[in-house]
């Protein structure tokens, strides 16, 4: 399904040189759960915006499904962004102005959602994540946890194959993260693909294979015993 | 040093009643170090914008050092929270146009230290988090976590006497993670006094008092053992 080869992300900032990505290379199959962990700084959540389409390599080929994005159209690219990724961002990228309902109803509206399904689709989605009493807050009317979860159902809502969530419980209590993490174990096993950045151990345990990054490079990369 | 008493924060929308803290008395003493938890949306950081006079209660008092803050005037507030109060924001709270150095400098400008003083300062608050090659950053040219760490440098640079930390390893791996509580010990030990909202298990431990809400109101409030 993935396959990153050689991959670098260079930043200049006035004489400085910073190596986000220096080398990255890695095959992901269909149906894997796989954990990246790493220091703060590493390059994982570089990493994870190149795998969603959203960030584009300065060297190297990143593969999806075969094809190599750089002979994608933007337009191509929007639509694989949309009909097959789910991307949960580290600081949620939620608007602001608009409740958590619609939020979450945003990516189904791009796919042409006729308005009651959709409505339907991101109530269940909020449901999902224990937030079916808050869907009419804004964003800054919800707390850090909240709209970590809002994030979450957002990029669920459009059920998309390959889910890229980054620190998906960083401000959630452990009963809430249990909840995320057996909603990304179901998730696995009815087919999709997942690629969780985690610093919690729990989320690493429940991954079959764990990628280690430091300093922009894949330091291992080990499946567990087979199950 | 710090007093609330029956304290309501109550928010309406439309019909909708959210009580986010529902009669909350709580006294910290100077010098304790108490960690704060409870589940996602239970009313952790409304309480803490309450007592580091970032926001002021429905009903009930808030009294800091024995006098109540609604007797204090604007001014009066500006200078307890910039010279008493270091706040870590649990979503960072930084800004964009300012580098890392310039955002922690920020407070020490409020309180008229001069410019080569200051800038020894931010720099040393920072060398302290481990952001010494990150200085001129902005922080979207910072990771996650980074991020974090420079609101944690800020927080720390006026050595205010209260620190008010919200969920400040969210974003951290444990190596980082463990430096940050390390630091936050180091301060208790030289006198501060420290509440840090926390859903990481290795902060609650590190911490005398452990004091739990849900639901708007606290339902345990206990010290450990006597050292
Ligand atoms: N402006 C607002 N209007 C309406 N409800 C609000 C507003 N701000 C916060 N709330 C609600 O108040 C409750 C408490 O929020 P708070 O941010 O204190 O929770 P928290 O304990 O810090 O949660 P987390 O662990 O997720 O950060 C939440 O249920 C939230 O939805
Ligand atoms: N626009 C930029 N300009 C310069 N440097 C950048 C930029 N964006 C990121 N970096 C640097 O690239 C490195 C990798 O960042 P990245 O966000 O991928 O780290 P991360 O592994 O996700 O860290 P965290 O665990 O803290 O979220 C960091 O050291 C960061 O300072
Ligand atoms: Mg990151
Ligand atoms: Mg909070």
């Amino acid at each position: 399904m993935i396959e990153m080869r050689n991959i670098r992300k260079i930043y200049q900032l006035g004489d400085e040189e910073v190596r986000a990505l220096d080398g990255v290379s890695l095959r992901i199959e269909d149906h894997e759960f796989a954990a990246v962990i790493g220091p703060s700084g590493s390059g994982k959540s570089t990493m994870m915006h190149i795998l969603g389409c959203l960030d584009v390599a300065d060297e190297g080929e990143y593969l999806l499904d075969g094809r190599d994005i750089s002979d994608y159209t933007d337009d191509q690219l929007a639509e694989v962004r949309n009909r097959k990724i789910g991307f949960i961002f580290q600081q949620f990228n939620l608007l602001q102005k608009l409740s958590a309902l619609e939020n979450v109803e945003l990516p189904l509206i791009y796919q042409g959602v006729p308005r009651v399904e959709r409505q339907k689709r991101a109530h269940d989605a909020l449901e999902l994540v224990g937030l079916g009493d808050r869907m009419n807050h804004r964003p800054n009317q919800l707390s850090g946890g909240q709209q970590q979860r809002v994030a979450i159902a957002r990029a669920l809502a459009t059920k998309p194959e390959l889910i890229l969530a980054d620190e998906p419980t960083g401000n959630l209590d452990s009963h809430s993260s249990a909840e995320i993490i057996g909603l990304l174990h179901r998730l696995h096993e009815q087919g999709n693909t997942i690629v969780v950045i985690t610093h919690d151990n729990d989320i690493a345990e429940e991954a079959e294979r764990i990628i280690r990054i430091r300093d922009g490079r894949i330091v291992s990369d080990e499946r567990k015993g087979a199950s």
